[in-house]
């Protein structure tokens, strides 16, 4: 069986409204390790990876490896009626049918006990290569929703240059163009509104805006955000947050 | 341009 408390049900409600329109449907994989999901956009063009760790949770309990297929939209529909600072408690049993979710007020003297119903979801789980990224940049993640959210009023693509000189966001469209360069900057007392950039070699990608603006829907969950990129492969952007993290991986635009 | 599919990346385990 499964049982895993969280201290805040504010990280799961953030982390669903990060990932549900994304991705319909999933399955979080649960194992002594923690509580996992894999699954890529209809599309086929971005995939979601989470990791909620073991020891983020306490206590944290799971005997066998149990795949709990659930609909985002219904469970984000449950985590609605939690409040932000209500400690949640999710239950499965082996071979569930039902994930039974809990939320106590802070002073336990409110329990809301929920049931939602499970579904079969026959996910492939796909291997994503160990990758030597060319190019690190972390930044403070504010910062990139408001660069994405910016440049999407002009284009529906962004190319995204980094070099020596800085990290370039740059867009073209009908009414103009517009771009972005971030230099390295160093705040020692708020390391999460520093942006670092390292480099082992130049990276010029193109991407879709419409997912980029997609995943820094996760900016609440984490102060900074680190994109990896190298020439022909996908970009992935992480959020860190205390007991694990949100990974999303997006396909570039090549040319024809 | 044209996008890219994920999955001629990454390949089912």
């Amino acid at each position: 069986m499964l049982e895993a408390r969280l201290a805040q049900a504010a990280v799961l409600k953030k982390t669903l409204d990060a990932i549900k329109e994304l991705v319909t449907d999933a399955n979080f994989d649960c194992s002594d390790g923690g509580i996992s999901l894999q699954a890529m956009d209809n599309s086929h063009v971005a995939l979601v990876s989470l990791l909620l760790r073991a020891d983020g949770f306490e206590p944290y309990r799971c005997d066998r490896n149990l795949a709990l297929g659930i609909n985002l939209n219904s469970l984000s529909k449950v985590l609605r009626s939690a409040q932000n600072e209500d400690i949640i408690t999710l239950k499965a049993a082996d071979d569930p049918d039902n994930l039974s979710l809990t939320f106590e007020s802070q002073n336990q003297d409110r329990i809301s006990e929920y049931e939602m119903k499970l579904m079969d979801i026959d996910q492939e789980h796909l291997g994503i290569p160990e990758t030597a990224y060319a190019a690190v940049i972390t930044m403070p993640a504010a910062e990139f929703q408001r660069i994405c959210r910016d440049l999407s009023g002009i284009s529906e693509s962004v190319t995204i240059d980094a070099s020596k000189d800085g990290v370039k966001f740059a867009s073209a469209g009908d009414i103009g163009n517009g771009s972005v360069t971030l230099k390295q900057t160093h705040n020692p007392e708020e390391p999460a509104l520093s942006t670092s950039i390292e480099l082992s070699e130049s990276v010029t990608l193109t991407f879709s805006l419409k997912y980029l603006v997609n995943f820094t829907k996760a900016t609440p969950l984490a102060g900074a955000v680190t994109l990896q990129m190298s020439n022909d492969v996908p970009l992935l952007v992480e959020y860190k947050m205390e007991g694990g993290y949100l990974r999303y991986y997006l396909a570039p635009k090549i040319q024809d | 341009m044209k996008q890219a599919s994920l999955s001629s990346f990454f390949v089912p385990q």
